[in-house]
């Protein structure tokens, strides 16, 4: 009787490159860069979600190591056995990958000129989620290293193997099985971009809002940078406050995990206890850990002693663990240490005084004041203040989110100051310039 | 086909039980498998890897054993032999 295959019970996985190949021609980074793609393979077609982690606890550690290495399969030096990973299961090893750190490791170069680590490590990981050799030669599971199987941004694995990862953990929802593999071969030769999780993936398509008109579901800090949310996509604001692009990100291509009918968010807030990040919508809220959602979620916001219907904003109060949720004219203040939410509560209106008394979102800034949006305008509380600075409301578009005249809105040809948005990345619009107000895009 | 070299003999069985297609050599008594059961190994690994089973360690078969691949073996190893009473 053949024994049950071996997988993964979760769904989240975590990984970590523990060592690096020394000499090797290949940095840090693209060693990093190619381990996410190669995993990334097999996540865009099943429901794992892979996650880079800098502790030791990665579900998939990866080593590139030397002869004897403390497991059953010492490495043979350049040629001969090339790298291993262990399948899922109880071991202390299961699930972690091993190269032969003597390989001439190679990325993008002539069959001739050394190991293509991309392509070893898409078979290795294919053993690290639970699949062994075959002896199909369209397989990317046959054993023997075969060169290069293409370029990391366009490969897609052979149809066998995706089936065999299907029969392990299903279909990824936005995979079609009957779909065929997109087998183009590059242009020519691009540098290998940082991995996606840190930038949007896919330019948005016709139904996006518009920055310098939207009125936000939801605006976060998170890990110090400034978050705004409205329907199906965000902006994002670097830690001194600049757009890091005029267009938005698409939502569910950043945060993995959310459900793909979702369209917009509540309020979001990073929890200060633990760091992760809280999303709400409706009666329900996620958890994700960086950006992946924790296993067991959707969950009923009762767990916070909320009512059904949800939230207008959360905000975290970094002094006392405290989180504030707003509803209509209500508000609640909830204990991250005890879990619970503060006698009391819900209470009417706002804390604060010059706020109004309904919220579309709210954020804590790293000046340390409390910032609330509602409608086009925002209102600014400083730290240990009782009331919005005078002079507020002001308009968000125009302090947040560089529009020059947040009324214009899309159609207001030259009254944003967006230069360079739909130019060559790098170059810039002259007389934007000369403006002293230009945003930067980055395209590549 | 020739005989192999006895070297290339040696490190084709080496890779055999390695690889899953042949029990791991017993180091204490240091002898080659039956020519029967070497046969039977080479086929099966001839067939794993796209090759024409003949069960022969011939040139082919020992290119393919020398070209670099995954440490894991193909098949998980026979079991410890039963022993006769």
């Amino acid at each position: 009787q053949a024994p049950a295959p071996a997988t993964w019970s979760k769904r989240n996985l975590s990984w970590r490159v523990r060592t690096f190949p020394r000499d090797s021609p290949l940095g840090r980074d693209t060693v990093r860069a190619l381990m996410h793609y190669a995993l990334k393979v097999w996540g865009d077609i099943t429901p794992l979600n892979f996650h880079e982690v800098a502790g030791s606890s990665a579900d998939i550690q990866i080593d590139f190591s030397a002869a004897e290495h403390n497991d059953p399969f010492p490495f043979d030096g350049p040629g001969g056995t090339v790298a291993h990973a262990f399948l899922p299961g109880e071991h202390p090893a299961a699930g972690d990958a091993h190269f032969d750190a003597e390989e001439a490791w190679a990325f993008r170069a002539a069959d001739a000129h050394g190991v293509d680590l991309f392509s070893v490590a898409v078979h290795e990981f294919g053993h690290a989620i639970g699949l062994s050799h075959v002896a199909t030669t369209q397989s990317v599971m046959q054993p023997y290293y075969q060169g290069p199987v293409g370029d990391p941004l366009h490969y897609g694995l052979p149809y066998a193997d995706r089936v065999r990862a299907w029969q392990l953990y299903g279909v990824r929802e936005s995979v079609s099985p009957t779909a065929q593999p997109d087998t183009r071969e590059p242009g020519g030769p691009r540098l290998l971009p940082a991995p996606p999780d840190r930038r949007p993936s896919a330019p948005p398509g016709r139904d996006v809002p518009h920055r310098c008109s939207a009125h936000f579901d939801a605006v976060a800090q998170i890990r110090g940078e400034a978050f705004f949310f409205k329907g199906r996509y965000f902006w994002r604001l670097t830690r001194d406050r600049h757009l890091v692009s005029p267009q938005p990100a698409q939502m569910h291509r950043f945060w993995r995990g959310l459900p793909a009918q979702l369209d917009g968010v509540d309020a979001v807030y990073e929890r200060a206890t633990d760091h992760k990040i809280v999303f709400f919508r409706g009666d329900r809220y996620w958890v994700f850990k960086d950006t992946h959602v924790e296993e067991g979620f959707p969950r009923p916001v009762s767990d916070f002693g909320l009512p059904p219907g949800g939230v207008d904003a959360a905000l975290s109060w970094a002094r006392g663990d405290k989180t504030y949720f707003f509803k209509d004219q209500l508000f609640w203040r909830f204990d991250e240490l005890t879990r619970s939410m503060d006698p009391g509560h819900p209470a009417p209106g706002p804390a604060w005084g010059g706020v109004p008394r309904t919220l579309d979102a709210a954020m804590r800034w790293s000046d340390g004041a409390a910032y609330f949006f509602r409608g086009a305008d925002y209102w600014k509380v400083p730290d240990s203040e009782p009331a919005a600075v005078p002079g507020y409301p002001q308009p968000t578009a125009r302090d947040w989110l560089a529009c020059r005249d947040p009324q214009a809105g899309p159609g207001g040809a030259g009254t944003e100051g967006e230069a360079g948005a739909h130019a060559p990345a790098g170059r810039h619009d002259r007389s934007r310039a000369e403006d002293g107000f230009q945003v930067c895009a980055c395209s590549s | 086909a020739p005989a192999p070299r006895a070297e290339d003999l040696s490190s084709g069985v080496a890779w055999l039980g390695r690889f899953g297609y042949l029990r791991p050599a017993d180091p204490a008594a240091g002898r080659l498998p039956a020519p029967e059961e070497l046969a039977e190994a080479l086929a099966a690994m001839q067939r794993f890897a796209g090759l024409e089973a003949t069960g022969v360690l011939d040139a082919p078969t020992l290119a393919r054993m020398r070209t670099p691949r995954c440490s894991l073996p193909d098949r998980p190893g026979p079991g410890p032999a039963r022993r006769r009473r």
